[in-house]
């Protein structure tokens, strides 16, 4: 009557998750933002991101291999956040800080936009 | 879980997909 917690289970399961996005194996999506393109899984763009939720909840949306974002979005915060769902880290400074909130908001990841606003708000 | 005695297992928990072959 006792249970073994692997402790650090969840992080070995996600850098595997990385190696593969890295070198691109079972990727079953590529997400185009302002014609750059990104590979991933959409299990994780779905556990991470409410808009990815919703897209890729709908049943006709089931078989989705690509997707465009809005052209408002930014590459450049669109890169971090999908390594941030990849690894946990969000790698933020002052030239990121706001174009990545904003990429947030329009993923609905609605605590790293809570961080991202408190981060900005600390600089100022 | 709860109320199970838990018993940490802090090392690897599965095998390491490599960067490369």
């Amino acid at each position: 009557d006792g249970c073994i917690q692997f402790t650090r289970h969840a992080g070995d399961v996600l850098l595997n998750f990385n190696r593969l996005r890295s070198r691109n194996i079972l990727t079953d999506v590529t997400v185009q933002v302002d014609g750059q393109i990104f590979h991933a899984h959409k299990a994780i763009l779905v556990a991470c991101s409410g808009f990815f939720y919703s897209v890729f909840m709908k049943p006709e949306n089931s078989s989705l291999g690509a997707i465009s974002l809005d052209p408002k979005v930014d590459p450049k915060g669109f890169s971090l956040l999908l390594d941030f769902m990849y690894t946990s880290f969000l790698n933020l400074n002052d030239s990121v800080a706001l174009t990545t909130l904003n990429t947030a908001i329009y993923l609905q990841m609605e605590h790293v936009a809570d961080t991202c606003h408190r981060f900005i708000k600390s600089r100022h | 879980y709860e109320g199970v005695n838990t018993i940490k297992e802090r090392g690897r928990s599965i095998h390491e997909i490599p960067r490369q072959d």
